[in-house]
């Protein structure tokens, strides 16, 4: 699953 | 981007803008501790490595890179300013910031998204984010005269945690396969670590008289 690494919070 | 989670980093924005000001205006650092700041520090250098490794938003970077050069300029007023750091209340703040750290570390090991060194160390940011309050918070429990800036620097930062528990239900229900466990449970602990906090802060709102917490 690729996108589990996104992180886009702060 | 939904309106909780702007509200949640706004909040946080505004939280380290009363402590800049209480410190840049009125050269005082008196009951802020240098220990839970130090912690701070740590958290975003652990958190922030992916500026170099990922790109996600102008908004996203800017905001990064705030949250580390402020975090890193209050420790250096504490430490070194030469009228701030006088008014530090050293013998106050006792909390051993390794009691803190190691216990973290461990398990930013064992549970992580992804055994690499960035996923341990993100987790390991967010364990320490969750418990580096509380060395500020038993600072505010001994602290007899808690100054409006001082508590309100506080009430911000958890009304800040409270925001993004509100992004995180938002998204879960919004977006497809969103989901951050380990994000999720330190967000929800972190938070409940200022119920009591925020209790008397409300009291004394409430009644209009001087924050005090009971020892």
């Amino acid at each position: 699953d690729d996108d589990e690494g996104v992180k886009d919070e702060l | 981007m939904n309106i909780f989670r702007l509200a949640g980093d706004m909040t946080h924005l505004a939280s380290v803008l009363v402590l800049l000001l209480k410190i840049h205006t009125i050269k005082s650092c008196a009951g802020i501790s240098l220990k839970t700041q130090e912690l701070y520090a740590i958290t975003f250098a652990t958190r922030y490595l992916d500026l170099f490794t990922d790109y996600i938003s102008f908004y996203n970077t800017v905001m990064k890179i705030i949250f580390l050069g402020s975090s890193f300029s209050i420790v250096w007023y504490m430490r070194r300013h030469k009228v701030v750091r006088r008014s530090y209340d050293r013998d106050q703040d006792t909390f051993r910031h390794f009691f803190l750290i190691l216990p973290c570390l461990l398990l930013a090991t064992f549970i992580n998204e992804k055994l690499t060194a960035k996923e341990v160390l993100w987790a390991f940011s967010l364990y320490l984010e969750a418990v580096a309050i509380l060395p500020q918070l038993v600072l505010l429990q001994r602290t007899r005269n808690i100054d409006n800036l001082t508590g309100q620097y506080v009430f911000l930062l958890g009304a800040y945690r409270a925001l993004y528990i509100l992004n995180w239900i938002y998204r879960y229900f919004t977006e497809a396969r969103y989901v951050h466990w380990i994000t999720w449970i330190c967000g929800v602990v972190q938070t409940l670590l200022y119920a009591d906090f925020f209790y008397y802060y409300f009291q004394s709102w409430k009644k209009n008289v001087k924050l005090e917490l009971p020892a």
